[in-house]
């Protein structure tokens, strides 16, 4: 069964699409057939990989708002393995076009619908993974990816201002959970950027280990939610990757950050996914 | 005359929060009267100043959303001299509450019309400074601050992907000046969580500057910004501090970034403003 994990936070720079780019292409290595999906109107996920969406090839924003278009005439191919349904800026536009379509469900689930063909058994090339990277923010875009997944993964720095928000995004799932999508689980927590000498770090891992510790009892959607090792130290060259529209792998794979995102991927592997 | 200042960037996680009420609290230290307004949903302003928004107390998203209220019913002291126009989480919905307003642009200007009476000579205890934290979004409520602002400031991480985003960031500020707000010009960039070691932050610094240099001819609202000196030196304790409630000064007045932020303020005073 695909993992369709939505890469969600709506704080700003804990490291989604960092991360959404180089699990995807670690996964890749370990023989996946990964699927990633550019949610966010500023396209840094397109970006990383080095996808430049101009008025000529199609985009997310075009798949959206028009009935006729297909998804696969949209994704794209980064290298064998690795796919990208890319973002362009007037995906910022979107909300609005869809707004008659909100109070009917219809608008949280284009990206579903969109996507039926791709994820169906029918496709021989059907995915292992979808990564979805999501804005910093927890509107209709957001939306249509916790409709879409049947996992959240949340990326966040060990900081105070990141972890305030946590409660908000939990109660999103929840409503997507009870509202649209009843598979919608919490699969984890990936701790990005992270300074592991500071004491901040510690007392916010501190609060997130009790915190799910204290959940594992309930019937909520994070009721399994571990924080994955390794946490992704900081590292320059995760930084500069991006720069050169390559994947950690392909630009520095020896670094510290590169053998981080492959253990990384090793750990969400072997994670047994039941909702 | 007021300087009103909308600390604006569309890329998360760039340091907006942290400089808007750093900043801020360092101006009053220079015998300054400052209004901050916290324009994010997400409320870390009035968080990292201990202010914590029930449902009894007015907040941002009431003064936007009743004709009734005035500014005076919602802004409050944090101490002598530095006062908040708070936020809070139903601030989210302000878009779509706003939505009918859009096509005659008295829903830009909503937050303008609010703060006519705070902001005018009339008033005995007009701020000398008004710096409005806006969300990592190009949307309505940013909108609000570009129509209400003189000048703004782009605080952001010398990184790829903040540098991507800055040309969509000065189009805005330039649709703005021509639509709603004529005075609107762009004073200078602030360089966030910088490692100064890094060859990626020289980088984007060099091409920083030689964007702007590029600009100093053309009747562009950037023609005369500058990259505030100093850089502000990641420093763990410009984290910490929001837990407590406190700004830099009161939380750890003699480390680094309490330094930096008070240099930078220096900066800022000394820069005369003429759009
Ligand atoms: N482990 C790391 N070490 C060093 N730099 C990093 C690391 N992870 C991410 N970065 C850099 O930090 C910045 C923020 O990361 P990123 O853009 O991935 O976050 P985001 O959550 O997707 O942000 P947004 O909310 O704007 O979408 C980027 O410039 C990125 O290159
Ligand atoms: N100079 C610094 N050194 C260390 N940490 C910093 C520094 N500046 C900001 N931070 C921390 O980095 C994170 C991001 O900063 P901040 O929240 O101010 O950015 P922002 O642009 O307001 O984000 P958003 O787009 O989500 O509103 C926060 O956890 C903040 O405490
Ligand atoms: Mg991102
Ligand atoms: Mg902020």
């Amino acid at each position: 069964q695909t993992r369709i994990i939505a890469m969600m936070n709506q704080k700003g720079g804990v490291g989604k699409t960092t991360t959404a780019a180089n699990l995807a292409a670690a996964l890749v290595m370990e023989g996946m057939r990964v699927l990633t999906i550019d949610m966010d109107p500023q396209a840094h996920l397109s970006l990383s990989f080095g996808v430049e969406i101009d008025e000529e090839s199609y985009s997310l924003y075009d798949l959206l708002s028009d009935d006729e278009l297909d998804a696969n005439d949209v994704i794209c191919e980064i290298y064998p393995g690795l796919t990208l349904l890319p973002s362009e800026v007037n995906l910022a536009g979107i909300e609005g076009e869809l707004a008659p379509k909100v109070i009917t469900g219809q608008a949280q689930r284009v990206l579903k619908d969109k996507l039926a063909a791709v994820l169906s058994d029918e496709n021989p090339e059907k995915p292992d993974f979808v990564i979805i990277d999501c804005p910093p923010s927890l509107g209709l875009l957001t939306i249509n990816a916790l409709t879409l997944a049947n996992e959240v993964i949340v990326p966040m720095q060990a900081h105070f201002l990141a972890l305030q928000g946590l409660s908000k995004l939990l109660e999103t799932v929840q409503l997507i959970r009870n509202g649209f999508n009843a598979n919608l689980t919490v699969s984890g927590i990936i701790l990005c950027m992270h300074d592991a000498q500071t004491i901040l770090a510690g007392e916010v891992v501190g609060d997130l280990q009790a915190f799910l510790e204290g959940s594992r009892e309930a019937k909520v959607p994070w009721q399994n939610a571990v924080i994955y090792q390794p946490y992704i130290r900081r590292n320059i060259k995760l930084a500069e990757s991006p720069s050169f529209g390559k994947t950690i792998f392909e630009y520095a794979p020896t670094c510290p950050g590169a053998r981080d995102y492959e253990t990384l991927a090793q750990s969400v592997l072997a994670q047994s996914v039941t909702s």
